[in-house]
């Protein structure tokens, strides 16, 4: 998190702002609506108040215009810049301008006018831009759903810095952290191929890897597809058919790049899974025998993806037929003749050749940490 | 997402470089430059860009690349980068 010069901050706790006129997009009271969920998730991990007055100068002046819209600094016509803020101060300080030219919604279509709101809120307090990707006061627009918002860790800690706790914080041990890809004890929710890129999945992000590249670029998993839960189970590449499969409890969707393929989600138990099956852990796809492997508990199901149906004499167990692996798997993927299975910290290069495990690697060291 | 084998060109246009000229005046506090003094301009529009870059986690070449100018299209909000 970062501050403005001179940790620019409000000399009081009890602020008011005023909504100087509205969008066509919504209606009035969704406007009312987004702004005042936008101040709740500032207020609620600090001692800050805020009060709407509807005539007379608040300290927090609301507004929506486009081009040259009075303060100098004009916004650019559809997309690029959605709107600013001012640090806190006098006059202009605080106040808040939204771009008309955007369509501003309530859910994933044009920009989501709570989520922006929010960020800019975080300007009008005191709050620089975050270098964090998955921190709200990231400078690149990021839909992260519609529902459940919980104010990422970053933004909590860069606030009370300057405005101390709350005492009514109603989520104070949810604040999502941004996962660290070199953090010794990584732990993986799914890993998958994709077009030659690996996509690595943890919480609300994946990681993309490009294979000639060190750097993995964090993306948060909703801002590619917002249809899809913030935090996945399994996922696997069908190359045959260039879809990426994504599992998330007893749901899984079909994706062609960035569209959701017609007719999914389906349920994992129209693969021929059991009912009792309520998620499962880890699918990986051996392109060599064209079979879908899943993994659930310490049993693992073998999916011949040419009939479309369960293999026979399954479930078998995963110490079985992977001795050495451990009895749970995390995350897994194939490539080259190997399966690489994940549990927990540490990742386990199995030959399918030979079927045994020939090397054991930290998990961090995919990201060649 | 990757595309698939489709190839794409990353030679940058005159109207590319203005744009990033200006994302960086509006975000990196890139100043206008007096005509003719390009070489200077020159300097500070790569540092400025090194500045950026560095912030997004990007390859700081202080070059104008396709991870670079694609992240600069994004949607996002005015607010500098950088306190001014």
């Amino acid at each position: 998190y970062n501050f403005f010069p001179r940790k620019l901050k409000w000399p009081q706790n009890n602020l008011t702002y005023r909504i100087v006129n509205y969008t066509p997009d919504l209606k009035k009271s969704e406007v009312d609506r987004a702004f005042r969920k936008a101040f709740k998730v500032w207020s609620d991990v600090t001692p800050l108040n805020f009060t709407r007055i509807r005539s007379g100068t608040a300290d927090i002046m609301i507004s929506f215009g486009r081009r040259e819209h009075g303060d100098f600094y004009p916004f650019d016509g559809p997309s690029g810049l959605l709107a600013h803020a001012f640090p806190p101060g006098p006059n202009s300080g605080g106040d808040a301008h939204f771009d008309e030219d955007e369509l501003w919604s309530t859910d994933s279509n044009g920009y989501n006018l709570f989520l922006v709101a929010a960020h800019e809120f975080g300007h009008s307090l005191g709050l620089e831009h975050s270098r964090d990707p998955g921190a709200l006061m990231y400078p690149v627009y990021t839909y992260t759903g519609n529902t459940g918002f919980l104010l990422p860790d970053d933004d909590v800690q860069g606030i009370q810095v300057l405005y101390g706790k709350g005492d009514h914080d109603p989520h104070p041990d949810d604040h999502p952290k941004t996962p660290e890809k070199c953090s010794p004890n990584l732990t993986l929710d799914a890993i998958t191929e994709l077009r030659g890129e690996m996509m690595i999945f943890k919480d609300r992000f994946f990681w993309r890897l490009h294979p000639q590249m060190v750097d993995a670029d964090l993306v948060q998993i909703k801002s590619f597809w917002p249809e899809i839960p913030s935090k996945i189970d399994a996922a696997y590449e069908n190359s045959e058919n260039d879809h990426v499969l994504l599992f998330r409890g007893r749901k899984f969707w079909a994706l062609n790049g960035y569209d959701i393929v017609e007719g999914y989600p389906k349920k994992i138990y129209e693969l021929g899974l059991p009912r009792s099956v309520k998620a499962i852990d880890a699918a990986v796809h051996i392109s060599e025998t064209g079979k879908t492997l899943f993994f659930v508990g310490e049993k693992y199901w073998s999916y011949d993806e040419n009939s479309q149906v369960m293999e026979k004499d399954y479930p078998r167990f995963i110490e079985d037929d992977f001795p050495g692996i451990g009895h749970r798997v995390d995350a897994a993927y194939q490539k080259n003749g190997y399966i690489y299975f994940f549990n927990g910290a540490l990742q386990f290069e199995f030959s399918i050749w030979s079927e045994r495990i020939i090397r054991v690697l930290n998990t961090n060291s995919i990201f060649w940490c | 997402l990757p595309i698939s084998d489709e190839d794409d060109s990353d030679e940058f246009t005159k109207q590319d470089f203005e744009f990033a000229e200006r994302y960086l005046k509006t975000h990196y506090n890139l100043l206008s430059n007096p005509a003719g003094l390009l070489r200077k301009s020159a300097g500070t529009f790569a540092s400025k860009l090194r500045e950026m870059q560095a912030f997004f986690g990007l390859d700081v070449t202080g070059k104008l690349d396709e991870d670079t100018y694609e992240l600069m299209q994004q949607p996002r909000c005015g607010v500098p980068d950088v306190g001014e």
